[in-house]
């Protein structure tokens, strides 16, 4: 199973 | 004042359908250098970043840096008034509530004028860093379209792993599962159209999962370039960039799949 991450977890906001 | 005129109008048209089963709304940026759109889904696992040159249009001018606030689908439907091989003009008052979208014929025999109301659109804006990817593949972008298609009727979820020599997308189902391979094309083959071949860039082999659901979404941007471009990292979101000769080009990031 597999589990979706967002992409806050690599981008920080601006 | 923004003023800014493309011959092929129907680019504009094809970047627009692009965009908006992505992002129902969102800003253009326009300044001296060009114009550029950032949005992402409502989930925020996938993002969609315009970015369209100067260079690119027939006619530019921006005196001030502007903000249209701009819904997709209204746009959209302004846009399909518009013929197949018209040139398009776009142009903005500095402190303005509307855009105006002029079509013209070829021969100028007919003149079609819209004005778009705008829209205050508060986004948050998210910082993109430039990185290194481990590994970089382009390929026929007709390929990566069908490949998501197809895939996407026996699962959900893709997994692409990419080795020097290949580049796998691997799917399962209910009903089983199943691959595709494609091969790094021959460099010594010098004939062959460039664009018609598969490339890979590879630092180290790389394997992430994503949900088929958006890249098939991303694929809406093939009629904007022959080749699409790949590039993958580990625990990174991959990027999807369909490159326009001179206008500039549409990226996508999709966050990967985590295996729990």
């Amino acid at each position: 199973n597999s589990m979706q991450m967002e992409l806050s977890t690599f981008f920080s906001k601006v | 004042m923004f003023e800014c005129a493309l011959i092929q109008g129907e680019l504009f048209r094809k970047l627009i359908a692009s965009v908006q089963d992505l992002v129902q709304d969102g800003n253009f940026m326009c300044d001296a250098n060009g114009i550029s759109l950032q949005g992402m889904d409502s989930s925020h696992v996938a993002l969609v970043a315009l970015a369209l040159k100067k260079e690119g249009f027939v006619e530019y001018r921006c005196d001030r840096d502007v903000t249209l606030g701009i819904n997709f689908a209204n746009l959209a439907k302004m846009l399909k008034c518009m013929g197949a091989k018209d040139r398009l003009s776009i142009r903005a008052q500095d402190e303005g509530d509307s855009a105006s979208f002029v079509f013209e014929s070829e021969d100028s025999s007919r003149v079609s004028n819209f004005e778009l109301k705008l829209m205050q659109i508060d986004q948050e804006q998210l910082g993109v860093p430039e990185t290194q990817y481990k590994a970089v593949i382009r390929m026929p972008s007709s390929e990566f379209q069908r490949i998501c298609k197809d895939l996407s009727a026996i699962g959900d979820t893709v997994s692409i792993s990419v080795t020097k020599e290949a580049v796998k997308f691997s799917v399962g189902g209910d009903i089983g599962s199943g691959d595709m391979s494609l091969r790094q094309s021959e460099s010594g083959d010098v004939d062959g159209d460039d664009s018609e071949k598969v490339m890979i860039e590879l630092e180290e082999p790389v394997q992430q999962n994503f949900a088929l659901r958006y890249l098939n979404n991303f694929t809406k941007a093939t009629a904007l370039s022959k080749t699409v471009t790949l590039s993958l990292g580990t625990d990174m979101p991959l990027v999807t960039e369909y490159k326009m000769d001179n206008l500039g080009s549409i990226r996508y990031y999709l966050a990967p799949k985590i295996d729990e």
